[in-house]
């Protein structure tokens, strides 16, 4: 990138780290290439891989990169500027524009539009063969999965995938150890249901509305129950029914904003994440990129309207089998994020049916303390964690940049429900 | 059935409304709906059929 802003990244020159973008042809689609960024770790080369996929669905990856957790952040003036809590910190940072379509990947063909995650899942799976075959210096790396939002979706079937492909002995071993899901949309049924609970928790509605509301509710769970995990015009029609639920809430909240309900959105404008846009259309940008005369989609509306039949999938159904393999996962959320909330996603990780489930609902809470302070709730049990994250909303790296950070490294390192991960190195700074 | 006007279906509950509105909420305004590319942007595929990947600073 040209116009990093380095003084504030002690005594490392940005000439010493590793950044790497580009394409790579997805091996099972007619003509799709997928575009990645690719930031080894400014800690040790030895840290996990981990690879972001941002929600939408449509949206491209460098929204997180850039304003959530990755190695900078956009200045007005177009300069980059170092994120000190930036994941990189502790992985080998990957961020992909999928599903192809979105952000500056393409095809040439539209049949490489996905409109399920068996679609999205089978290219980001090729992707990683791909990356894998020309990085393997990085293959025997613990490899993590992680996203937010609509990548509650996207996430379950990837890890399934990944795990599939190695069980078959298909192409490259990834050696997956976890999945993390951050704020997102897994399992309908339940988190459709929770939408009106929390709006009534947070006061955003009346309990006439609440009575009234919940009236949508009975057939909304009937058609999420006919759309299941593989159906098609009933999940269309559930899409219909339920988003009505959510639209009531919204009619009668007002101009708040659902992914933070602390805050309001001014005229039609919750965010201002256009510096984005600026940025990755500059011609220096583009060409240290390589992308050619490729068009930035940020969010793709033609994306996010062919995954209509998939939204009211049930994705939780297949996680019970990757726990039950050792493979980990963290749920967390921050509290006061409306459209992904907490209550929801703690409802289904509750009524996950899988041998831990018993052992898990029974366990405590405990608080995750960040520097002597309590920065959220967290519930586990064997390879399952749920952290409710304070002070948050829907983007909790944006919110709590510090808090996150830790809550990677000691998840990563299966010290979540400990203190901090590197004690060791907070004794010699002492 | 032909009293389509009272449809209980608000236009808000639209997928296309849902995106344009998801797009417009973040201050973003993406020239292109997708990166599909057309006949005309054949030139763009050159030299992509292999492993691209850059270096960058």
């Amino acid at each position: 990138f040209p116009n990093v802003v380095d003084d504030e990244f002690g005594g490392v020159s940005v000439e010493d780290l590793g950044h790497h973008a580009g394409y790579y042809k997805i091996a099972n689609s007619h003509a799709a290439r997928m575009f990645y960024f690719f930031f080894e770790s400014r800690n040790s080369k030895k840290d996990p891989v981990v690879i972001w996929l941002t929600g939408g669905p449509g949206c491209s990856s460098e929204l997180a990169m850039f304003y959530e957790n990755g190695p900078f952040t956009i200045a007005d003036n177009m300069s980059l500027v170092w994120n000190p809590y930036g994941w990189d910190k502790a992985s080998n940072l990957l961020y992909v524009d999928q599903p192809i379509g979105t952000g500056f990947s393409f095809s040439s063909d539209i049949r490489d539009i996905r409109h399920n995650e068996q679609g999205v899942s089978n290219d980001l799976y090729d992707f990683l063969q791909a990356f894998f075959s020309e990085h393997p210096e990085f293959v025997n790396n613990e490899f993590y999965i992680t996203g937010e939002s609509y990548a509650g979706h996207y996430i379950p079937a990837f890890a399934a995938r990944v795990h599939q492909g190695n069980k078959a002995k298909e192409g490259i071993h990834i050696n997956l150890k976890g999945f993390a899901i951050g704020n997102g949309l897994t399992d309908p049924a339940i988190q459709y249901g929770a939408y009106t609970d929390y709006a009534l928790d947070m006061g955003l509605i009346k309990q006439s509305d609440y009575n009234r509301i919940n009236k949508v509710l009975p057939v909304c769970e009937m058609a999420i129950k006919l759309c299941g995990t593989d159906g098609t015009v009933s999940c269309m029609a559930s899409y219909f029914v339920c988003n009505s639920i959510f639209s009531s809430i919204m009619s009668r909240a007002g101009d708040i904003n659902y992914y933070d309900i602390r805050k309001k959105c001014e005229g039609s404008l919750c965010y201002d994440f256009s510096n984005l846009e600026k940025f990755l259309n500059l011609k220096s940008v583009r060409d240290s990129l390589g992308v050619g005369d490729i068009s930035f989609v940020s969010c793709s509306p033609t994306v996010y309207q062919a995954m209509l039949m998939d939204w009211m999938r049930n994705l939780e159904a297949g996680i019970p089998a990757l726990l039950e393999d050792g493979i980990k996962l963290l749920v967390y959320a921050g509290e006061y994020d409306l459209i992904c909330n907490w209550l929801g996603n703690s409802r289904w990780v509750h009524a996950m049916e899988w041998s831990g489930q018993k052992d898990f609902v029974a366990s405590s809470e405990v608080p995750f303390e960040v520097d002597g302070s309590e920065a959220g709730v967290l519930r586990s049990h064997g390879p399952l964690a749920f952290l409710k994250v304070n002070n948050a909303g829907h983007m909790v790296p944006m919110d709590q940049p510090k808090a996150s950070l830790e809550m990677l490294k000691r998840w990563t390192h299966g010290k979540l429900s400990e203190g901090t991960a590197y004690p060791e190195k907070l004794v010699s700074e002492m | 059935p032909d009293d389509h006007h009272h449809l209980p279906l608000p236009r808000s509950t639209f997928p296309s409304v849902q995106a344009g509105k998801l797009i417009r909420e973040l201050n973003l305004f993406p020239a292109k709906d997708v990166n599909v590319l057309r006949d005309g942007d054949a030139g763009l595929l050159d030299g992509r059929n292999r492993i691209v990947e850059k270096r960058f600073r």
